[in-house]
């Protein structure tokens, strides 16, 4: 009967004129109505199976939930917070069977590693790193970086996480001496990662030594860009941005997203392609994820735009729907499943 | 983009900018 609800949503394609379709395959209700804080997708082994999850997060609760067929999803386990309430899932990208999370209030307090104790039959939570954390990613290799404290004392530190989610080894960063708001790492290029400051600079890490390798500027268009994916390739460094500060008068022609060449060797860095909203649309990104060759944003309307990067226009809107606005966009780490967040806890997806 | 508009380019950037960087 779930499935009969279900309609396929095909959104006309903007610059091109050709259709491109979302189709919704599913939907997670979430029973406690709670309000939702994030979505991701995380591997987690059911009956021995490892199986692509999903993960939803309110305020209290971090819940997994296995695929069921047709197109139906089980709660297997949930986290209680009572303390502090979840700000973010931190997936680390190729890790099974564990989660981080990152609690707080309007800054991140603390990173928990959830897993499940199959020796002493129960969900566990354990701390991983605590403190005033302003940016936090999970890396390949169960590797969790993380800056933290005020400016003058900024830390930057990489963990990597063991199997039963403790703190395995450690390695301080160089600090920027500015306050990063975001890391991505290098694909292509275990050991070095990047990261965005709010005096708008771009920033290379070695994490074999912990050298801070250059500082960059990415020009003054934008303020505080948020890099979320980069490559090497050809002796220069590509980095996906988005804008989220951009001015909102200007917001019909600016673009949501942003793919700049840098040469790390002179700091001299050009525009790639920029991705803009198809012409009439206007936003402001609240948020977005970037993954593989594509790249999802919230808008402030609450309307849901995706972009391929080869192509470089927008290829599907998803407008809000009868249930409401959209208010988080992930892409799932296998397929190329969209998963849309309601404010209600409501999953689709697509 | 051309070396004009980046300046040299170098394909070990990493591993130079390693040898260079303090410690």
């Amino acid at each position: 009967e779930q499935a009969k609800r279900i309609e396929p949503v095909f959104n006309t394609c903007c610059e091109s004129g050709k259709r491109c379709s979302l189709q919704l395959t599913s939907k997670l209700k979430n029973p406690s109505s709670s309000c939702s804080v994030d979505v991701s997708t995380v591997w987690w082994e059911v009956a021995g199976c490892k199986t692509l999850c999903i993960l939803t997060a309110s305020e209290a609760t971090v819940s997994l939930w296995k695929p069921q067929d047709p197109r139906e999803w089980e709660k297997v386990y949930t986290w209680q917070f009572t303390e502090i309430p979840v700000i973010q899932i931190v997936p680390l990208p190729d890790v099974c069977n564990l989660v981080c999370v990152a609690l707080g209030n309007l800054e991140i307090r603390e990173i928990k590693a959830l897993l499940y104790s199959a020796e002493e039959k129960c969900l566990q939570q354990l701390r991983v790193k605590a403190g005033t954390i302003k940016a936090v990613a999970g890396l390949r290799h169960r590797r969790l970086v993380s800056s933290c404290g005020p400016l003058h004392c900024q830390q930057v530190e990489l963990v990597i996480v063991s199997e039963a989610g403790r703190r395995k080894e450690n390695l301080s960063l160089m600090p920027p001496e500015e306050t990063i708001l975001a890391f991505a790492e290098v694909q292509g290029m275990q050991q070095a990662l990047v990261g965005t400051t709010v005096m708008n600079n771009l920033v290379v890490w070695n994490l074999k030594t912990g050298q801070l390798l250059k500082k960059m500027s990415i020009g003054n268009s934008y303020p505080a860009s948020i890099c979320h994916k980069a490559y090497s390739d050809m002796g220069l460094l590509f980095v996906v941005l988005s804008h989220p500060h951009a001015q909102e008068n200007e917001s019909s022609g600016n673009p949501v997203f942003q793919m700049i060449a840098i040469n790390p060797r002179t700091a001299l860095s050009i525009g790639v392609m920029p991705y803009c909203l198809p012409h009439g649309q206007a936003g402001r990104i609240l948020e977005g994820e970037v993954k593989g060759n594509c790249a999802a944003a919230v808008l402030n309307s609450g309307t849901i735009a995706v972009w391929d990067l080869f192509l470089g226009h927008c290829t599907a809107l998803l407008p809000p729907n009868a249930d409401g606005h959209w208010s988080l966009v992930r892409w799932s780490d296998m397929d190329s499943s969209l998963l849309a967040g309601q404010e209600d806890g409501s999953v689709f997806v697509y | 983009c051309s070396d004009s508009d980046l300046g040299p380019i170098s394909l070990n950037w990493f591993e130079e900018l390693s040898l260079e960087a303090p410690p």
